[in-house]
């Protein structure tokens, strides 16, 4: 494992634990996309199937569990939250969903010839699970937008995901320059997904750090 | 080690 993909991974991981806070200590999930977490969870449940049938290292096993019981958990409390003012998480999840669906039936790396339908469909799901988290923030994004009081932890927990995004390409440039290694599913939809969030990053530079006390 | 290299990330 090379340090990008390592930095990628913490900063993956520091942002779950920033969302946990926010959601524990403030005991409130204003500001929280639930449709957003929602889809981060059916990602991690659709890519990690392989969990039953591939072991590569404990670092990844444990990585997948935390992710999809974080998440799980994650979505659970903002679920459940009372307080929670949803009124602004409008965006229409469906023209995320299907699309992501249907262009994974057809743009997949399932070779038919070897191996059991079952390996097959989860080819499928890993490749929805990509196209679905390249987009998966833009709930969030939406309710950042016409949110006035966003909290600095939710921005944070964003910007957590953006440097693990960015942190990922450089990982790619890296693995493919040194070990040929080249997903081009997961690289095209992993540079749109980064695209989305130089959007957040300029609301971040704006709404953040010009705020910060000097 | 070009195609169909194992999916080791997450």
């Amino acid at each position: 494992m090379n340090i990008f993909r390592f930095v990628g991974d913490m900063s993956h991981l520091a942002s779950f634990f920033l969302l946990l806070a926010k959601l524990i200590y403030t005991k409130s999930s204003t500001g929280v996309s639930l449709k957003t977490q929602a889809l981060y969870l059916t990602v991690f449940v659709c890519r990690y199937l392989d969990l039953l049938v591939a072991f590569v290292s404990w670092y990844n096993e444990l990585m997948k569990i935390f992710f999809i019981a974080a998440s799980a958990y994650i979505v659970y409390v903002v679920a459940t939250s009372t307080r929670n003012s949803n009124a602004s998480d409008t965006y229409r999840v469906e023209f995320l969903v299907i699309p992501a669906l249907v262009l994974a039936c057809f743009v997949n790396e399932t070779h038919w010839s070897k191996g059991g339908w079952s390996l097959n469909v989860m080819e499928i799901l890993w490749a929805f699970s990509i196209y679905l988290e390249a987009v998966a923030v833009l709930p969030q994004l939406k309710m950042l937008h016409q949110l006035e009081d966003t909290t600095n932890i939710t921005m944070h927990y964003m910007a957590s995901l953006g440097i693990y995004r960015a942190f990922y390409l450089l990982n790619w440039v890296y693995r493919l320059y040194y070990e040929g290694y080249w997903h081009p599913i997961a690289v095209v939809a992993g540079i749109v997904q980064t695209l989305l969030y130089a959007d957040f990053f300029i609301l971040y530079y704006q709404s953040v750090l010009l705020r910060l006390p000097s | 080690a070009s195609k169909a290299a194992a999916k080791d990330e997450l």
